[in-house]
């Protein structure tokens, strides 16, 4: 699975996810990616969010869109709403993580597994590229 | 306003050591263009929406990623690609699932997005709906590689022969 968040200079925001899905899935089975509101969500007036994992846990969670939620309702900053979605994805036996990027500061990210593939760039810091956890 | 972009190629079980070097350096070379790609848009005023397609479809196009080329395959040696865009200034949003023959399937939900009535179309219809509306096409040996092959087979060969459930492949 890959996504990528945006913020541009006009301060709108986009997300955007797309997948292959598991190796070995069968039925038609597919997960969270091209399910708004559970691997991909955007709403400028919280934040946009591309997520990757075990897509079940994320639908069940609306991960996505609970992550912007808790920014536009609960005041939170998207940095803590990831982590605690991650956090709820784990207290549920779920493994994956995923990006966002908010009204202001630079994207972010939050997972629990080994390691993700996952980079940044702002216009006011330089870019950044990592795959291990203890990057 | 200042711009800002965030991407990922997937999580999982890769540890230091897990990946080959050519893997780690291949990896990150990829995630490099697909952030270039995206930044080069916003850098221009371009929109945050272009930006996140532009950076997806590099990877999307990039074998060592689980998306469009490179994609994983299902128990019967299929590829069947989903994706999804949404703007956040008027929550307008697109998505496919079960593509097969679409290059780029976030091109595809794109214009679900923004040239059908609809959020979501899935299987056949989408991909008809995608080659009606000039997204390009692509035969499946497009996507396959010897690596997902390689990861399929194996799995398959598993006596529960269940899917990806530990999501070691991507």
């Amino acid at each position: 699975t890959v996504g990528a968040v945006a913020r541009d200079m006009a301060g709108r925001m986009a997300a955007a996810t797309s997948t292959g899905g598991l190796t070995g899935k069968k039925w038609g089975r597919v997960g969270d990616s091209p399910l708004i509101g559970a691997g991909t969500y955007a709403d400028d007036r919280a934040a946009a969010v591309s997520c990757t994992g075990a897509g079940e846990y994320f639908i069940r969670l609306g991960i996505a869109h609970e992550l912007c939620a808790r920014v536009r309702l609960a005041g939170d900053l998207p940095s803590a709403a990831g982590e605690a979605m991650i956090g709820e994805l784990g207290t549920m036996g779920g493994k994956g993580g995923l990006i966002h990027v908010g009204r202001d500061g630079p994207g972010g990210w939050a997972f629990n597994t080994p390691g993700m593939y996952r980079a940044r760039a702002a216009a006011d810091a330089a870019p950044e590229i990592a795959i291990y956890g203890d990057e | 306003m200042s711009w800002a972009l965030a991407i990922h190629g997937g999580s999982g079980s890769m540890r230091r050591g897990h990946l080959s070097q050519a893997d780690d350096e291949a990896g990150r070379a990829g995630l490099a263009a697909a952030l270039e790609a995206g930044a080069a848009v916003l850098r221009r005023g371009g929109s945050a929406l272009d930006a996140a397609q532009a950076a997806v479809e590099v990877l999307e196009d990039d074998p060592h990623f689980n998306a469009g080329r490179g994609s994983v395959f299902t128990a019967e040696g299929r590829i069947e690609c989903d994706a999804a865009i949404m703007a956040g200034s008027d929550l307008a949003a697109g998505a496919v699932a079960g593509l097969r023959t679409t290059r780029h399937p976030v091109a595809a939900a794109r214009a679900v997005m923004e040239r059908s009535p609809h959020v979501f179309l899935a299987g056949a219809g989408a991909d008809a709906f995608a080659h009606a509306h000039d997204i390009e096409a692509a035969d499946p040996a497009w996507f396959e590689t010897a690596e997902r092959r390689r990861q399929l087979d194996e799995i398959l060969a598993r006596p529960d022969g269940r899917f990806d459930s530990d999501m070691k492949y991507g």
